[in-house]
Formats: C-alpha cells, structure tokens, sequence
C-alpha cells in the first residue's frame, strides 16, 4: 500500500495491481 | 503543421497570451482595473509533485504504534489472529466486508445502472477480507507501518473448505478498492486517535 | 483506395480488444463518493486529468464517471438556485444525481465495456451512447464486484489506430468529398457572451464547445477567434468565479492555463490521413473547420471521425 500525506482532509492510498499482464497503479482519494 | 499538403493549424488568437492580449486592447482602462480584481489569471499548471511512500509512517515507539493500530482496529470491528512469538511486529487482520451485496448483472455492461434498479443479492461471495499490518524499522526512531491485501474468505468455516477455485488466476483479476477503502478507514482512525 | 484502407482499418480495430490498447502500466486515479465536489476538482486539476471513476464505498461498487458535465450541470444548478450557494460549497460527488434531478438534466447513462470483448464493439458503444470515454470494467472473481479496469477515450483509440495502422496514408479524399463533421446549425458566440449563456448553450445544444467569432461593424458573420470548451469550466469553478453573472466567456478565458496547446483549424481540403496524423503528435479534441479567410464553416469531432472510420 502507498499512501500520500494527508492534505486539505483528503487521503489518497494507492496499491499496484497486475491485471492480466498489464499493471495498474489504482489510486483512491478519500475525505478524512 | 508539419504534415505535408495539409491546411491544419493551430489557431493563433487561441493561445492564452495572445488571448489576453486580444481582451486587454478591447477594454477600457477601467475595465481593465475590473479584470486584474477579478482574480481571471491562468489557472496555475504546476502540479505539487504527489509525493507517494510506502505504508505509514511513525516516529513513536513501536510498542506504542502497535497499541494505537490494535486500539483502531478494535474500533473499526476488525479482528485478529493472536500473534506468535516470532512475529510480534505482525498482525494478521479478518474484516467483516459485507456492504451492499454485489449484483449479478446480467449484462456486465450496463455499468451505471439507476439506483432504483433492483439489485437481486449474489450467494456465496466470500464476505471477509483478510489484511496483513506490518510494523518495519527504516532506521534508529524511524518505523513504517506496512499494509498488505491477505486475500478473501468466508465467515461460516464451512464455505473455506471449499477450497478457491482459479487460485493462480486469483490475484489477476481482483478489485484493489474495497482493499484501499478499508486502508483509508485504518488509517483515519489512526490519524484522528493520535 | 480509400476504401481498402477503411476496410483494411476495421479488420484491424476488430481484431483488438480494448485491453490492447493500455499501456503495460498505467495509473487510475478513482474518488470515494463522500469527497466535496471542491475538493475532487483539485484532485482532478492536481493530477492533470478532467474525468476520473468513481467508488461508492458503503456499497462497495462503482458509481459512474465524473466528468466535466457534472461540474456544468453544478453551475447550472447554482444560476438556478442563487440561495443555495452553501449547498454547492459542501456539495459531495454523492449528491450529483440530486443536481441532475432538480435541474431536470437525464443521468449519464455511462455504457461500459469488458476489457476483453473487441476495440470495435467498445467504439460502437461510446458512438451511440455519444459518450467520449467508456469505462472497462471487469468482475473481481472473487467476490463477483467490478473492477474498472480503466477509462478508454475516443483520443487515445483514434491515437492507437493511427500509430498501428498504416493504412492511414491512403485515407487522401478531402473532407469537403466525405461529408463528416457538422455545417449547418452550429451555435456561435462573441466574446462580450456572458459565459453563463455560453455554458447553457453547452447543455442545451448537448455539445463540447462552442465557437467564439469576432464582432463586426455592420453585424456580419466574423471570423473565428476562439472556443468555448466543457472543460473551461473546471478552471471557472477552481476560480471561484462561476457566481459571476456579468462575466464574460472573454474574460472567462483568460482562466485558461499558459499550456493550452490552442484550438486545431482544418479546411475542407483537408484529409483524414493529415488529420490522424497531427492525433499522433497532439492532444486534439476536435477540429474546426474554416475557410481561407477564417470564416468558420463547420467542426469535425473525434466521434464524426471514429464514426467514419468503423461505419462509413
């Protein structure tokens, strides 16, 4: 998991993930 | 353009300078005064550079760190395995996930479909998430809290035994996003108890 | 000739699946549904991007596209509503249905695609659902919940095909012989607009830009000088000038940021193998087409062109 420092309440975490055989950077912005 | 025999261009009166250059020789100096308060410069492009890293960070004592998680993860509900001896910087974490239980749509396609649809419930979806908290030393006072997806398994032990079918497939084809969604609610809480 | 090339171009759009088209990696960028409509315009903005998934986590699944529509259809509701202005400052992307119903506007029927089914079944949705960008979704084989694997658009599929297909150096019959692309009826406006009636005529004409023609002494037709686009709006709410009645879209457009590459002009001898391949080399959205004294005659859109391409 990678996540960003928390800014204006929002979080983003994010986790690389392999789909098929291609790898997708999915990236979730959350409020606080 | 640079494409031979071609009358494409870029058409110069739509470049922002020479835009705003257009507008200021069309007002009035008064106007002009009315644009500057008016706050209408470009949008400012520069992107602050998203700094990513891994996991959480934390300065306190480990000992500390590991309360405040075992502290969140009580709160949010979770549970967890009793840690053994050799790994007691691990926790490994059950989430009850169970929201609105996932459709089966008929036609996959129909990816926005109106709330009011009625969604009939699918069986047998596994309804607890598994994750993995790990507490890592980067150096002296310098600790990372890591999170790891554990993969999915059924509440009623008598499902689990089912076995998981396309094991090798499994990691292919899997929604990070209930995995991040619960990382964010962790780290919430951690965030708002400390 | 041209036809060999269509056909030859079609086989080959058939024979890929929409999967193909992503790069090994790539990143998708998703936004819970409880953030602020404010707020998820930074994150668009801060990433470079005007669209983005989005996850309704109470019921663990996806809840549609954001997209430039919804933050009109938010102007839109404010100039309707003038005392709600604090509901549209703590207005959450879960609350964008709600707009969409008080200012009568049909929910975005967002069509989605499986990744694997063929890039040109994935053109022929996003044609007749007059979507720009199709989500490819997948189902978790675990738990049976999608998955949006990522968000195709019609610019990087004309990108893709112009990059892969060579035949695109055959495509030589000038537009004014192929009839894609719009000539008649075409809204137009004049600098001094108020950009609210600009931003009206956005949703009521169901386009993405409006051309902006310079203003002459006796009322003829002028020349085009500039366009109005549905993303110009972003930079309008980021602002926070969109409660300005008396704006013009002039002054609105000077909230453009210093990189915008400018708006594409071709004429009607132009030719679609010139076209496809400025798309390789440049983020073109659209194209107007004038004549040689920069009259405007018509536009020719990505899906005037997809269209073309896949059914004639």
């Amino acid at each position: 998991l990678a996540t960003t420092s928390i800014k204006h309440n929002t979080l983003a975490v994010a986790s690389i993930v392999r789909y098929k055989q291609k790898y997708s950077t999915q990236i979730l912005y959350a409020p606080l | 353009s640079n494409v031979a025999n071609s009358t494409i261009a870029i058409l110069p009166s739509s470049l922002p300078q020479l835009h705003r250059a257009y507008i200021m020789e069309h007002l009035t100096p008064e106007q002009q005064q009315v644009i500057q308060s008016k706050n209408l410069t470009p949008l400012s492009t520069k992107k602050s550079k998203t700094r990513w890293h891994f996991g959480i960070r934390s300065r306190s004592y480990p000992l500390d760190v590991m309360g405040e998680i075992y502290r969140a993860l009580q709160n949010l509900g979770a549970e967890w395995s009793k840690p053994s001896e050799e790994e007691l910087w691990t926790i490994r974490v059950r989430w009850k996930y169970s929201p609105a239980k996932p459709t089966v749509d008929a036609d996959l396609d129909d990816f926005h479909k109106p709330e009011e649809e009625e969604e009939e419930p699918v069986s047998n979806t596994p309804d607890m998430m598994k994750m993995q908290i790990q507490l890592f030393q980067l150096e002296p006072n310098n600790y990372l809290v890591d999170f790891k997806f554990g993969g999915w398994e059924f509440s009623n032990p008598e499902e689990n035994k089912a076995g998981v079918e396309g094991e090798d497939d499994e990691m292919s084809s899997f929604s990070a996003y209930p995995f991040l969604h619960m990382a964010t609610r962790l780290i919430m809480e951690l965030a708002v108890n400390s | 000739e041209q036809q060999a090339a269509l056909e030859s171009m079609r086989q080959f759009i058939k024979s890929k699946t929409s999967y193909d088209v992503l790069p090994v990696s790539y990143r998708l960028i998703v936004l819970d549904t409880s953030l602020l409509v404010k707020k998820s315009l930074n994150i668009l903005l801060q990433n470079n991007v005007v669209s983005a998934p989005l996850w309704n986590s109470t019921k663990s699944k996806f809840a549609g596209l954001l997209t430039s529509t919804d933050f009109i259809n938010v102007i839109q509701y404010y100039f309707q509503f003038p005392t709600k202005m604090d509901l549209v400052e703590s207005l959450t992307l879960d609350g964008l249905r709600d707009i969409e119903r008080a200012i009568g506007v049909a929910p975005m029927e967002t069509a989605s695609i499986h990744p694997f089914k063929s890039l040109y079944d994935a053109c022929l949705k996003m044609i007749s659902s007059k979507a720009r960008r199709i989500p490819l979704v997948d189902k978790d084989l675990k738990t049976q919940r999608e998955i949006v694997v990522s968000v195709l658009t019609q610019y990087r599929i004309l990108k893709f095909v112009s990059l892969n297909c060579k035949e695109i150096t055959r495509l030589n019959i000038p537009l004014k012989e192929l009839n894609i692309g719009t000539y008649e009826g075409l809204s137009t406006v004049s600098m001094s607009t108020p950009v609210m009636d600009v931003i009206h005529l956005l949703t009521s004409r169901n386009v993405s830009s409006v051309p902006i023609l310079s203003e002459t002494q006796d009322g003829s037709q002028g020349t085009l000088i500039n366009v109005y686009e549905g993303i110009d709006v972003l930079a309008l709410i980021k602002g926070g000038i969109y409660n300005d009645l008396s704006l013009s879209v002039g002054e609105a457009l000077l909230k453009r940021p210093e990189d915008f590459e400018g708006v594409f002009t071709c004429t009607l001898n132009d030719k679609l193998s010139t076209i496809l391949e400025i798309i390789k080399k440049n983020r073109v959205h659209r194209l107007f087409v004038v004549d040689d004294q920069g009259f405007l005659k018509g536009v020719v859109t990505l899906s005037d062109i997809l269209q073309y391409i896949l059914l004639g």
